[in-house]
């Protein structure tokens, strides 16, 4: 038994790139000998995913020495996109849970945080031009906001292990928690022919509305430095537009007729025009182009609906010549007993009626841990390591679909994350030589 | 290893010993990239402390730290 004393990293293309992005190349090769390590990456993005893998490789033996076997590994993801939803609305998250759960992803090879920032409970970003918004909106809004401090510390902390940052200010709906520091950005609903005081979807018919989110947008576009933004646009209840006459004025002289669903569109695709003028690109919900409105080429369509068959919409979304992203059939934050992570792990993206051209189209998943029932005390648990079925389907090569294979290894897996001090949850029955420690 | 690497080699018996206090991660002669790449600098230490989490850093790394 040889010792070696050193990992040497061969980077091939100069350049320390600023931040990751979607054509990152992450690819790499590692070749350990019994004298030599070597590690060669075209970018730095590929050899954080090498020293990750060089990370795993090392054991240690009975005696307390470290080793690792001759080994040679020639490794690329299978799909570009592979990302993590974290919903910061619904129950604060705090950022140390926000930069553990980054840690976690880069072990696992995920390379997207979709900070699902804001939502209808409270608004905890704290933005420049708007501070209202979550001075009125936030939970607290000393104690329970991302200062812009924080979200900087979120992006590099992100940047340093190959992790893209897309932050999601979902409008129209899931915006009730903007109406308090936004005065005149809700539509008032009513009840016959009197404001009910209770407020819905953002307003689509006021220029202000216009003015106010061009300015907002602005900001998100200047503070998070990847070239995309989620713009939402799912789940727009019409009751509160249906209910108000100045909607229903308007949707007359558009020649809306009573198809709230053209409204919808009428809004989004200004938001999208606005952004595009930004130089930004964008992710928006599968009912963006269930509704038909005019976007982009490159955009991309999030899937996330379970109620039609998601291949179905994954077959569509592609067939129409567009982008898709897979999350119907990875909702983490849906858990039940026993090894559900199989149900995640079973998945194959590609698995739709369509041509190679479409197939072509996706460009990887996301799993997504909504936070109704999620807070900073159940989150690590409840993601981990169920999310690495994610991380696998997305990364390795279709044919690895083994679930006995894939139950050791991940069994394994996670109990390097509990020496890690990552409070990941068991698979099943069973122990790891280390044990969680609070220390 | 997860995810499972695209194509993976390895030879059983055949191992190499790993002393922490000797054990660093540096930058080959032909790379491209050197040190003042934050991206790898930070990485070096980050995956030095979680491989040898009880050891103590080598100079170097104490140095960076």
């Amino acid at each position: 038994e040889m010792s070696c004393n050193e990992l040497l990293v061969s980077v091939t293309k100069p350049g320390c790139e600023d931040y990751p992005n979607m054509d990152s190349e992450e690819s790499y090769k590692l070749s350990i000998s019994e004298d030599s390590f070597l590690l060669t990456a075209d970018s730095v993005w590929g050899a954080l995913r090498g020293l990750e893998t060089f990370s795993q490789l090392v054991g240690r033996a009975e005696d307390g020495t470290y080793y690792v076997n001759k080994t040679d590994i020639v490794d690329f993801p299978r799909f570009r996109y592979r990302g993590l939803l974290l919903d910061t609305s619904r129950h604060y998250l705090p950022v140390k849970a926000i930069l553990e759960t980054l840690d976690v992803m880069a072990y696992n090879k995920l390379n997207v945080f979709h900070w699902h920032i804001v939502d209808d409970p409270s608004f905890p970003y704290e933005s420049a031009a708007f501070p209202d918004l979550s001075e009125k909106g936030a939970y607290n809004p000393i104690t329970h906001v991302y200062t812009p401090n924080d979200v900087k510390l979120v992006i590099e902390h992100a940047r340093l292990r190959g992790i893209r940052v897309i932050p999601e200010f979902d409008t129209p709906g899931h915006t009730l928690s903007w109406g308090p520091g936004a005065p005149g950005l809700l539509t008032p609903c009513y009840i016959g022919s009197k404001p009910s005081g209770a407020y819905g979807p953002v307003n689509p018919i006021l220029n202000s509305t216009y003015q106010f989110m061009a300015v907002l947008f602005r900001e998100v576009s200047t503070v998070f430095p990847d070239f995309y933004l989620h713009l939402g646009g799912d789940e727009v209840e019409f009751t509160c537009w249906r209910s108000n006459p100045e909607i229903n004025s308007f949707m007359k002289q558009m020649g809306f007729g009573q198809d709230y669903t053209e409204l919808e569109s009428f809004y989004i695709q200004r938001l999208l025009d606005m952004v595009s003028s930004y130089g930004k690109g964008y992710v928006v919900w599968q009912e963006v182009f269930d509704n038909g409105v005019k976007v982009k080429p490159d955009t991309i369509i999030h899937v996330w609906k379970e109620s039609v068959p998601y291949q179905h919409k994954m077959a569509q979304v592609t067939k129409a010549g567009y982008r898709a992203l897979l999350s119907a059939p990875w909702y983490l934050n849906h858990i039940s007993y026993g090894q559900d992570w199989l149900a995640a792990y079973k998945v194959e993206p590609l698995q739709f009626a369509g041509s190679s051209e479409q197939k072509a189209l996706v460009i990887g998943g996301e799993a997504c841990m909504w936070g109704e029932y999620v807070d900073a005390t159940n989150l690590t648990p409840r993601l981990w390591p169920r999310a690495g079925a994610v991380a696998e389907r997305l990364w390795s090569n279709e044919t690895v679909r083994d679930l006995q294979d894939a139950y050791y290894r991940l069994a394994d897996f996670r109990c390097k994350l509990l020496g890690r001090g990552i409070q990941a949850e068991p698979l099943f029955v069973g122990y790891c030589d280390h044990e969680y420690s609070r220390s | 290893v997860w995810p499972q690497p695209q194509h993976v080699r390895v030879w059983p018996g055949s191992s190499s010993r790993l002393v922490p206090a000797r054990f660093r991660f540096g930058y080959a002669r032909d790379s491209a990239v050197g040190p003042g790449c934050a991206v790898l600098d930070q990485a070096f230490l980050r995956y030095w402390r979680l491989l040898f989490a009880a050891q103590r850093r080598p100079p170097e790394y104490e140095q960076l730290w």
